[in-house]
């Protein structure tokens, strides 16, 4: 898996909706000054992989994500972030399996078999979250659970407890002063 | 299981000791149980020696010293299972250009295969970077992204 | 005692508020008693709202601005309790080069009556300094002390 | 109170005599590599004002504090830090209330007062620690208690709760998430 793209809309700061391409590969800087939202990138990127603790997003609830406002500009009702991942090994006819997707049309007799939809080597999540408290999840924009999201990344490196998001100050936690918590870091990756 | 534990723990500390190698330039690490007789209930205990300093609890390193140890074991745990991407947040915060210049020379090797996403104040890491998104925030609590052209980065440090 | 408590709050909350619009270039940050009928046993809320974002407690702040705000308080509880000297381990690590230049601003307007020891690898702080330590370990293990002259700033960033 | 000048030997990685002088006022600067040593003379400060708790200088124990060698050189045993400060407002005649300090010889008879020692508004102290466990503190040369150390910095600001030293890492805990620890670090200033 590549990752190719991230979207945010309404997610803390960044009210406007905001894209970020990826190569996939190589080393991406994101500079700024101090506040201007850059960790808030990150904890976009943590939020749509599913994190469930409104505080390793240093919020108080999870409606501490959606963009709450500022004196010119009102608050809006949604946060959403999209992330997009290539895999460049799949071969064109496999999907991932979403119950609820759309079969993939084939047309039989033919030589060649058409292949629907066009990037099905890609996959796009989607998580959305309302002031109501009502919240979805998207695989290739079909309504998912969040244990299909999960499924997706089994084994890829970003489970639950990966070490792929390192937050601002955290990165003495690896070396955790705790002989068993360091043994659970090892079996999470075996 | 115990067997896949044992064999995570050998193949991630043969990585720790080469990434502890080349990001302290010499010197040595590696984790080691706790309770050999016991490897599946064992904890695990970090030591390391910076060159020519004697052999001790990672804990006592320096903070920078610290730092550079914790990223030879995330690269090690990434090298044993590779992820998509890595998010980094400021991890050079603490670190002396010396040794920014060797964590980016062992990123830019790991990322052949992986995304990695550098959040930073330092010009140095700027450098290794091949492209790289400035978060501006003229309108007050508004975040809006620029793509920056790599010659700019000097300007990007706020 | 209770009159001495609330006098103490009372004025380091004054030195509060200044200093942190001193090191913000505006914005607001105060103290407040969370108990305001029980001051005797209340505890403290502190909230913030740099230039043009809303108010909301200071823990929510960006790593860079909870840093600055926290120096604004160390430096509200200086200016009511002296002290001969303040030593100060990397606090600029996380901090932008426009903050370290007001934190330095600052920091030289309080050390007219303290001798602040500032450890640091940042260029932007060793140019507000007077003097300047270098510390080397050219021995494995064994510090040593040099008295580093001010133009050899630019080369004492290992 | 100005600080003059701190000293110190075999105390962590400072194996040799090492003198640090300063102004009593402005800004010190003090620089070097990743694991030169300069939080260790940060330590060294923390531990003359009469720190007590091992961890609070990254060890384990106090015996830590004492140079422990390298491959080329032995362990030492004992560490030693002298800090010495200046009251400029101090009346030349008037000295610290240390209980063993040499009494100060006035000429009587005279119109001017010979003053002794030399240097009257001058306040040396000192702390050392043997590999056996043994401790000294002195003041002005003279034997102490750590309890005199304390008195002399009474009201000063370098009370043990002071916040004169910001370890490495540590600034965020003056803005403690505690409502009760942040009444404590106000209640200790006033
Ligand atoms: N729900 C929200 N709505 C609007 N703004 C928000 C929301 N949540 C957080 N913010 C704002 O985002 C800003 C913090 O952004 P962030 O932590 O990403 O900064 P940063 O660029 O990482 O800074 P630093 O370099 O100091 O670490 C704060 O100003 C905060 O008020
Ligand atoms: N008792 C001791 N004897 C000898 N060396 C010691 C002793 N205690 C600590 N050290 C050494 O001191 C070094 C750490 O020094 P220190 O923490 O002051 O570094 P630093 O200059 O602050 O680095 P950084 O910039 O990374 O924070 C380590 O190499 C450690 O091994
Ligand atoms: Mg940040
Ligand atoms: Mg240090």
């Amino acid at each position: 898996l590549k990752l190719k793209r991230v979207e945010l809309q309404g997610f803390k700061s960044f009210c406007d909706r905001t894209e970020l391409k990826f190569n996939g590969s190589g080393i991406a800087a994101v500079v700024g000054p101090n506040g201007c939202g850059k960790s808030n990138l990150s904890d976009a990127i943590t939020w749509v992989l599913g994190e469930q603790s409104a505080r390793s997003l240093r919020g108080a609830r999870m409606e501490d994500v959606i963009f709450a406002g500022t004196r010119n500009r009102k608050a809006v009702g949604m946060a959403a972030v999209t992330m997009v991942l290539m895999d460049p090994g799949t071969p064109p006819l496999e999907q991932h399996p979403v119950p609820s997707a759309e079969p993939v049309v084939e047309v039989e007799g033919e030589s060649n078999v058409t292949v629907l939809p066009a990037k099905a080597s890609e996959v796009t999540i989607t998580r959305r979250l309302f002031r109501s408290g009502e919240s979805e999840y998207l695989i290739d924009g079909r309504q998912a659970r969040l244990r299909d999201i999960q499924d997706i990344f089994m084994g890829s490196g970003l489970g639950p407890e990966s070490y792929a998001i390192i937050e601002q100050g955290r990165i003495g936690q690896i070396l955790s002063s705790k002989p068993y918590d360091r043994r659970a870091v090892i079996e999470e990756a075996a | 299981s115990r067997t896949r534990f044992q064999e995570a723990f050998t193949a991630i500390n043969e990585n720790f000791k080469q990434a502890f190698q080349t990001l302290f330039a010499g010197g040595s690490g590696e984790m080691r149980l706790t309770d050999e007789s016991n490897a599946s209930e064992s904890g695990i205990d970090i030591i390391a020696s910076p060159p020519g300093k004697k052999l001790q609890n990672v804990l006592l390193l320096s903070g920078g010293e610290k730092s550079m140890a914790a990223m030879a074991l995330l690269m090690a745990i990434f090298k044993f299972q590779p992820s998509p991407f890595c998010v980094l947040d400021e991890v050079d915060a603490p670190l002396d250009e010396a040794n920014i210049g060797r964590l980016t020379k062992l990123l830019k090797e790991m990322a052949v295969d992986t995304q990695f996403i550098i959040i930073t104040h330092s010009k140095k890491t700027m450098e290794a970077a091949q492209s790289m998104y400035g978060v501006t925030m003229q309108e007050a609590g508004i975040s809006k992204l620029v793509s920056v052209k790599m010659q700019a980065a000097e300007a990007a440090v706020a």
